[in-house]
C-alpha cells in the first residue's frame, strides 16, 4: 500500500459525506446503498464513522460528472478513467468524482458502483494506489463474479490502519481522541532485550507472539517472521491479551483477556464467543489467567494463575479435581510469575518478563534459560 | 505490399497511448523524448519498466501485447506514483 505525499489524513474520526447528485443509470436508493456499503468496509477496520449530510459542505462530497467538471482533471468519455478522488483536506480534498459516461451498475456487468466507490473512498481517506493486485487500492478496475466474495485485502487493512489504527474496542467506548493522543503504545521493537510478551501460542505450525496491539508470527517451516496488528486478522479480538493456547485436535486457538475467552479457527473468531472463563470450571475468585499451555499428547491444558495452576481434561472437557496446585511443586525451577507459555518440540516454554525458561515435562526440570525474544534471531 | 507506414502508424499510436498513460499516471514529463540512441534506456523506457513493475507485469521495457492490453483497461484517474 502507499499513502499520498505528506501522508494527509483526517484529524478526526467522525466524518461526514454527501451525495451531491445522482447518475441516471441507477435508482437513487441503489446509489445510496452502494456508497454506504463502500464506506462501511473502511469503517469496519478503523475507528472512523461516517454520517450522511443532504446539504451544505461535507468532508467527502460525492458527485457524478462528465468530461471537464471544474477540477482541471476532465473525464475521458466511456472506458479508461472511471473516477478519481482527492486525499483528506478542505474544499475539493476528500471529494470523489465518478465519470457519468460509464454505465454504472449494481451487478457485476458494466461498472459496479460499489467496487469503484470502495476504491475512491480509500483515496478520500488518504490511501494512494497499491501495487498489490489483490488490493482494493490497485489502480485497475477488477470485477467480481460474486460480489459477496468482496473483502478488503490484508494490504488495504494494513494501509488504512497505518493512518487511523484499528477500530475502537466497542461502540460505547470513547472515540479515539484527536491526533494529540497517541493511537496506542508504540510499536514494540522485536530485538529489544527487555521485550516481554502478553501471550504466546502455536497456530497450525506457526508460533504467535502477542504484545499490546500487535503480534509476531514465526513459521517453524520457513522460519519467516511477520509482524501484524491483531485487529488486521481478528478485528473483534482485544489487544493486551492475557493468555493464548492452541488445541490442535480442535484446530482452535483460545484467547483470554480478563474473565472472557474467545475461540479462533484460522482467521475466524468462532460463533458464541466471548464466553466467561468460569464456564471452564474456575472458581469465582479467579478474575483472569496469566498463561496457558495445551499438551497435545496428554490432551491436558494447564492454566497458570499467579503461583498456582489448574489442569483441564480436553477429552472430558472439564477441570480436573485436586487443583489448583503450586506451580513450583510440579514445575521445579518455574518459580516466577508467568506472562505467557507455549509447547513445542516436547518442551514447555515459560515467559516471565524478558526471560524464557525451557522446561522438559518428562525430566521435570528447566533445561535452558533464554531471552524471551530468542525466537526472533536477533 | 503491406504499407510499412501503416505498421509504423500502428506503432506510433501505441507509443502515443503509452506516452499519454505514463504522463498521466507515472509522472513522465510531457516533453520526454520518445526515441533515444539505445533502445533500452531513456526516460520513456524507464517509465515503461516502472509501470510494468507496479501493475504486476513482466518488466520488459517494451510495448508487448500484455502491456498494451493493461493500459487500455478501465482504471482510477489518480496517478500511481506520487504527484
Amino acid at each position: 500500500f502507499s499513502t499520498f505525499l505528506g501522508t494527509p489524513k483526517w484529524r478526526k474520526t467522525q466524518l461526514t459525506y454527501r451525495i451531491v447528485n445522482y447518475t441516471p443509470d441507477l435508482p437513487r436508493d441503489a446509489v445510496d446503498s452502494a456508497i454506504e456499503r463502500a464506506l462501511q468496509i473502511w469503517e469496519e477496520v478503523t475507528p472512523l464513522t461516517f454520517s450522511r449530510m443532504d446539504e451544505g459542505e461535507a468532508d467527502i462530497m460525492i458527485s457524478f460528472a462528465v468530461r471537464e467538471h471544474g477540477d482541471f482533471s476532465p473525464f475521458d468519455g466511456p472506458g479508461k478513467v472511471l473516477a478519481h478522488a482527492y486525499p483528506p483536506g478542505q474544499g475539493i480534498y476528500g471529494d470523489a468524482h465518478f465519470d457519468d459516461d460509464e454505465q454504472w451498475t449494481k451487478e457485476t456487468a458494466g461498472t459496479n458502483l460499489f467496487l469503484v466507490a470502495a476504491h475512491e473512498l480509500g483515496h478520500s481517506l488518504g490511501l494512494f494506489h497499491s501495487a498489490n493486485t489483490e488490493a482494493v487500492m490497485y489502480p485497475l478496475y477488477k470485477s467480481f463474479t460474486d460480489l459477496a466474495q468482496f473483502r478488503l485485502s490484508q494490504d488495504d487493512v494494513d494501509g488504512i490502519q497505518s493512518l487511523y489504527g484499528p477500530p475502537s474496542a466497542s461502540p460505547d467506548d470513547p472515540l479515539v481522541p484527536t491526533e494529540s493522543a497517541p493511537l496506542g503504545p508504540e510499536t514494540p521493537a522485536m530485538c529489544d532485550p527487555a521485550l516481554s510478551f502478553d501471550a504466546v501460542s502455536t497456530l497450525r505450525g506457526e508460533v504467535l507472539f502477542f504484545k499490546d496491539r500487535h503480534f509476531w508470527r514465526k513459521s517453524f517451516r520457513t522460519h519467516e517472521l511477520e509482524f501484524h496488528l491483531i485487529s488486521s486478522f481478528w478485528p473483534s479480538l482485544p489487544s493486551d491479551m492475557d493468555a493464548a493456547y492452541e488445541v490442535t485436535s480442535r484446530d482452535t486457538v483460545f484467547i483470554f483477556k480478563g474473565n472472557q475467552f474467545w475461540g479462533v479457527r484460522g482467521g475466524e473468531v468462532q460463533a458464541g464467543y466471548p464466553r466467561s472463563i468460569h464456564t471452564l470450571g474456575f472458581p469465582p475468585t479467579v478474575k483472569k489467567i496469566d498463561a496457558a499451555i495445551s499438551d497435545k499428547d496428554k490432551k491436558k491444558t494447564y492454566f497458570f494463575v499467579e503461583d498456582k495452576y489448574w489442569r483441564f481434561d480436553e477429552k472430558r472437557q472439564s477441570m480436573e479435581p485436586g487443583f489448583p496446585r503450586q506451580i513450583a511443586e510440579d514445575f521445579p525451577g518455574v518459580d516466577t510469575k508467568i506472562d505467557a507459555a507455549f509447547e513445542a518440540f516436547g518442551f514447555f516454554y515459560f515467559f516471565s518478563g524478558s526471560s524464557q525458561l525451557e522446561f522438559d515435562p518428562n525430566a521435570k526440570k528447566v533445561t535452558h534459560i533464554l531471552k524471551s525474544n530468542s525466537w526472533f534471531n536477533c | 505490399a503491406y504499407p510499412l507506414d501503416g505498421a509504423a502508424r500502428g506503432e506510433d499510436t501505441s507509443m502515443d497511448l503509452v506516452q499519454q498513460y505514463l504522463e498521466n499516471y507515472y509522472n513522465l514529463p510531457k516533453d520526454a523524448k520518445q526515441f533515444v540512441r539505445r533502445k533500452d534506456s531513456g526516460p520513456v523506457v524507464k517509465k515503461i519498466r516502472e509501470m510494468q513493475k507496479f501493475l504486476g507485469l513482466e518488466v520488459t521495457g517494451k510495448l508487448d501485447s500484455n502491456t498494451l492490453k493493461v493500459i487500455s483497461k478501465p482504471r482510477c484517474g489518480v496517478p500511481d506514483v506520487g504527484h
